[in-house]
């Protein structure tokens, strides 16, 4: 809304004398803003309903927060985007607000989409998780992670477990077998009261690094939620939203980049 | 647009000795009467105009602005002008047919962050240096 506002606002500002562009003029400027924005083409996302979405909804908070603190900061030779603003609307008490240093220097903030979601079970211990897959090839160049986290909603848990407090775990897929469980490797776990809701937030930092180096390493993440006697149980049971909840309650990738090299357009 | 300007003056310049009635017309961009010193101008980058809403979230636009002007001696004095700028300007003074004036152009600019769909529908929130003009000056 504001945002249209001060679009209107220009035209009755703008002493600079508006006219309809001809067709090629339009495509000379569409190709020179976009090699300005370092793009070799316009994008072609398929976006029906994604505004909606959880990603798109917490980048425009990201980028709502970091405007008004670019407003307010206007003169000062600050560069860097700033996430404090967004995890305070974003996310609710539940969800950790760790050491968010780092963040203040990146450049480029980037949220991923889940491509894969599985419920699975292991016949044998029956040991419940969730798969999580994220393509993080389409990553501009010149951009090194500095931070990433995987983000999941928890809802109220069924009344089950109304008195549990769940440990939810979430590992690194490094090996998958067709007749046994993957081998996992550790990444960072939370307790979480059952009857608590809100955003989940998962440092996967190392993790991401070593995808955007080795992409073919790529084999996703997976989650588990334990009850506090050992036993694993049903994700959904526990209140996380996955794939077939809400638009504005999907689980997403979230990570946080600085330019590595300055940005070259090339000579014509 | 501001480009064009500059290549219709130099143009003008070029051919001011054949063709003098271009430069006295009321609407001539050339005429020195006319001309302005050296300032800020506004331009709006709009990228709904460019037919861009499906894949740039935010913003839909942004107010670029431009420099144009002259940069003639005295320097305004309000303007920032390198002391090369001075310089310049003495020794086009002395070799006009030369030497140029110095130039008008951005002495500060501020980035602004543009918010976007990849092909994945994944979003790239991304800050984008030195693409507003806060100031211009003679350089």
């Amino acid at each position: 809304g504001s945002a249209e506002g001060n679009f209107a606002d220009h035209h009755v500002h703008s002493s600079f004398i508006y006219r309809q562009l001809r067709h090629h003029e339009k495509k000379e400027i569409q190709r020179e803003i976009l090699s300005i924005l370092g793009l070799p083409r316009r994008p072609k996302p398929f976006t029906v309903g994604k505004h909606s979405s959880s990603a798109p909804l917490f980048m425009l908070d990201l980028y709502n927060a970091m405007s008004s603190e670019q407003e307010t900061e206007r003169g000062a030779a600050r560069g860097s985007l700033s996430y404090r603003a967004t995890l305070t609307t974003q996310s609710p008490p539940l969800a950790s607000l760790h050491d968010t240093n780092f963040l203040n220097d990146a450049d480029m903030v980037m949220s991923f989409v889940n491509l894969v979601e599985r419920d699975k079970y292991f016949s044998h211990q029956r040991r419940h998780y969730k798969e999580f897959r994220f393509d993080l090839t389409q990553i501009p160049e010149g951009e090194a992670v500095t931070a990433a986290e995987f983000r999941i909603y928890k809802d109220r848990s069924n009344s089950r477990y109304e008195n549990d407090t769940f440990r939810i775990t979430i590992y690194q897929v490094l090996k998958e077998y067709s007749n046994r469980d993957a081998d996992l490797f550790l990444l960072d776990g939370k307790k979480i009261r059952a009857s608590a809701g809100g955003w989940l937030v998962f440092d996967i930092t190392a993790t991401s690094n070593h995808w955007v180096v080795n992409p073919q390493h790529n084999l996703g993440l997976q989650l588990c939620v334990e009850i506090m006697d050992g036993r694993t149980i049903n994700i959904r049971s526990a209140g996380l939203i996955g794939r077939y909840g809400p638009q504005s309650k999907q689980p997403f990738m979230v990570a946080f980049f600085k330019a590595s090299e300055v940005l070259l357009r090339s000579v014509r | 647009a501001a480009n064009s300007k500059r290549k219709n003056q130099n143009r003008n310049k070029s051919s001011s000795s054949q063709d003098s009635s271009r430069l006295s017309g009321p609407g001539d961009y050339n005429s020195s009467e006319q001309k302005q010193a050296c300032k800020k101008h506004e331009l709006y980058v709009s990228f709904r105009d460019l037919g861009w809403q499906d894949w740039i979230i935010a913003p839909e636009g942004y107010a670029a602005f431009y420099c144009d002007g002259e940069c003639s001696f005295p320097l305004n004095a309000h303007m920032n002008a390198t002391n090369h700028a001075i310089v310049q300007t003495l020794v086009h003074l002395m070799f006009p047919d030369n030497v140029p004036k110095p130039c008008c152009a951005p002495t500060k600019l501020n980035a602004i962050s543009v918010l976007y769909f990849d092909d994945s529908s994944n979003v790239i929130l991304k800050k984008y240096r030195n693409m507003v003009v806060r100031s211009c000056g003679c350089h």
